[in-house]
């Protein structure tokens, strides 16, 4: 049997810039 | 601090838009506004980045990069900035951006430290969006002041029971067709009637913290439209550096609408 080697950890990026509320400038 | 393994310190990674986010980011809009010294409040247009680190021993540092826009309500208006109007983008609106630095600990944020650059809008965005509107003017040019100084007079000469002295000049715009100046400002009332103004100006000096706030256009050959509101006393941390001349000045910062703001708590 072939073991499959364990994923690497995928850091998560946070989802950014936020909403913009008003208007793009 | 516990003696143990050593444990590095890993951010924690957090969303723009979590409510966690959004909390921390309305606490330090609402310390920006509550601690400007001068010009418009401004309100929260997005969080642009947001980074969580852990303190030692206890609770979190947050760091906050934040778009702002400049609202319609100057420092001196008692409203909260939540009810304030943002600035339309073709009336050449002021963002401002800010760094922001707050501890949370225990559930509760504090504020660390905040940097704050504001400047207007470019005039190429304006054009291209608005070919027509008319773009900010310089505080400190000739029309402007002659403009604030007329309105000013023009508003005083008309209320006798109170005279009104200048706080600082909020924004101004040179529009043609009809050529005229229109103007926003910032005023206090004073200890004097209109007729004490005339007598002894230089002795009239501000009461017991009440600010107004002005809005007026100046037609080249002296159509004046002036309209002023006076707000119940207040708490404002401003100085003022009485010159003894009229118009009385206070705090005025800058005579651009470009501004930065550093402050470590």
């Amino acid at each position: 049997p072939v073991a499959t080697p364990p994923a690497a950890p995928v850091a998560k990026l946070p989802l950014c810039p936020g909403r913009i509320r008003h208007y793009q400038v | 601090i516990p003696v143990g393994p050593f444990q590095p310190l890993l951010s924690r990674v957090i969303d723009c838009d979590d409510p966690e986010s959004e909390e921390a980011a309305a606490i330090a809009v609402d310390y920006i506004n509550s601690h400007n010294l001068h010009g418009y409040k401004f309100a929260l247009n997005s969080i642009e980045k947001i980074k969580v680190l852990p303190r030692r021993p206890t609770g979190e540092l947050f760091l906050l990069e934040l778009d702002l826009l400049q609202t319609e309500c100057h420092i001196v208006n008692p409203l909260p900035a939540e009810n304030c109007t943002v600035r339309p983008i073709t009336d050449h609106v002021v963002e401002g951006e800010c760094d922001v630095k707050l501890l949370k600990l225990d559930g509760s944020f504090s504020m660390l430290s905040r940097k704050c650059h504001s400047k207007p809008d470019s005039a190429e965005d304006i054009i291209q969006i608005c070919p027509d509107c008319p773009l900010l003017a310089v505080l400190n040019d000739t029309r402007v002041i002659n403009a604030v100084n007329l309105a000013l007079a023009q508003y005083n000469g008309e209320h006798e029971d109170v005279y009104l002295r200048l706080v600082e000049i909020g924004r101004a715009q040179i529009l043609h067709l009809p050529d005229s100046v229109s103007v926003e400002f910032a005023v206090v009332v004073t200890n004097c009637s209109g007729k004490d103004a005339q007598e002894h100006v230089d002795g009239c000096l501000p009461e017991d913290q009440r600010f107004g706030f002005c809005k007026a256009s100046v037609l080249t050959e002296g159509n004046i439209t002036v309209s002023c509101e006076v707000y119940g006393h207040q708490t404002l941390c401003l100085k003022f550096s009485i010159t003894g001349v009229a118009p009385l000045v206070i705090a005025i910062a800058g005579v651009t609408h470009d501004h930065l703001t550093k402050e470590h708590l």
